[in-house]
């Protein structure tokens, strides 16, 4: 579902040319639950930016489900970010002027499948599974640090994605309620085989994954299945 | 040097009041390195923001330095936050037009002790012993999220307070450069006696603490010393 091929980004910054990625390969396939580690600024949220079309490459191919993101139309990369990913952000990305419940409905709203009714039951039950439906008017900043992020899940699962990326989904959690989301993308990646890809420090997820994927610097170190591990 | 004595704090959202403490007390003796743990929600960045003098209680005594931190004016409050705490905030709360090395600075041009030349060799010690000396000139949002991370953690030692709060300081980061926070936390504490009070997750920062207090719900549920763990 995802396919890496050399894939550079070069940050420019005035004068500045900061390569956040030199170089990498990737194959990540259908129902897979892989984890990429690395030190602090190694280039994991750069990858998963990358792959979840939110940025662009500065050379290489990147291709998700199947298409070659630089050929597609800004119209078909929104169609790409909206019905097939889902997306976890590491700060999260949540839209201070609107309640809990109005975040997690948002994707819904934009793709029309589900009438109003069908879109309350969909987001009390993500609300539900992440711990907060008695939350579901308060604003976000009405909100503990670790009760945004899980907000930030529930919105990125609420459209059943074929993808998600997940970059740090429990840097700010407990380790009982980071375990509960762990707990949560397993069952859907087992009963449902959404494919998963994490960047992550947590151990607990790491153990999940059926493969950890290395990144230093920009390169790609290493990639280890948990059957070698 | 800190002293909580019955605390309340409730958060009023329209008509519903969210009590998020419960009648807290905590004793914090000068040279201590505390850990505050508790579930995502239970109150600790309340406590700590308390505490910092960020924001007031709604019923108990806070004492920062033996004073009263209720009866103090705007100014005295200024003045406590600025010349005796340092803050690492749950979400790093960087000035977005600053220079990495400016949003350093900034509390030193505040302070007015220090001269143009010692100020730059203060900043630079700071960001090499974080590991950001070659970021200096980037903005916080041409970073990553450990390295934003730790340019909070360098801003809130610059101007050696004497206690430094620091709420989930290492949950963006790997556990190399984790560690490396840790350490040079540590370090201080052990060289000049800085007072650390800590919320997390993370069981290495847990681990080098002399006392992991519990909070649950709002509620104080027990002090566990390193003694007797
Ligand atoms: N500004 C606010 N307005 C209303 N309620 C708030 C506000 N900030 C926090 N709360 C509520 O108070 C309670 C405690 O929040 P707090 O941020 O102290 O928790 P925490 O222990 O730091 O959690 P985390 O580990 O997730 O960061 C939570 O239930 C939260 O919803
Ligand atoms: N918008 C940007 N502009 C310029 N440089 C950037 C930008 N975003 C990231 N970088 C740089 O690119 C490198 C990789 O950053 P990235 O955010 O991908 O790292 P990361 O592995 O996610 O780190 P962390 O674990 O701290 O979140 C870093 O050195 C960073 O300074
Ligand atoms: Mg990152
Ligand atoms: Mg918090």
């Amino acid at each position: 579902i995802v396919s890496i091929t050399n894939v550079t980004k070069d940050y420019t910054l005035g004068k500045v040319v900061v390569p956040a990625l030199r170089g990498v390969d990737l194959e990540v396939h259908a129902g897979e639950f892989i984890s990429i580690a690395g030190p602090s600024g190694s280039g994991k949220t750069t990858l998963l930016n990358l792959i979840g079309c939110v940025d662009t490459a500065t050379g290489g191919v990147v291709r998700v489900a199947g298409q070659d993101t630089k050929q597609l139309t800004e119209r078909q990369l929104t169609n790409l970010r909206l019905n097939t990913i889902g997306f976890i952000f590491q700060s999260f990305n949540l839209v201070q002027v609107l309640s809990v419940f109005q975040n997690v409905e948002f994707p819904l709203l934009l793709q029309r499948k589900l009438d109003k009714a069908q879109r309350r039951e969909r987001v009390m039950q993500l609300l539900e599974q992440v711990g907060l439906a008695s939350h579901a008017k308060h604003r976000p900043n009405e909100l503990s640090g670790g009760q945004r992020q899980r907000v930030a899940v529930a919105r990125a699962l609420v459209t059943r994605p074929q993808l998600v990326l997940a970059d740090e989904p429990t840097a700010n959690l407990d380790s009982v309620t980071g375990q509960n989301i762990i707990d949560l993308m397993k069952e859907l990646n087992q009963k449902e085989g959404t494919t998963f890809i994490f960047s992550t420090h947590d151990a607990k997820v790491m153990s999940h994954a059926n493969a950890v994927v290395r990144l230093a610097d920009g390169n790609f170190l290493d990639r280890i299945s948990a059957a070698e591990a």
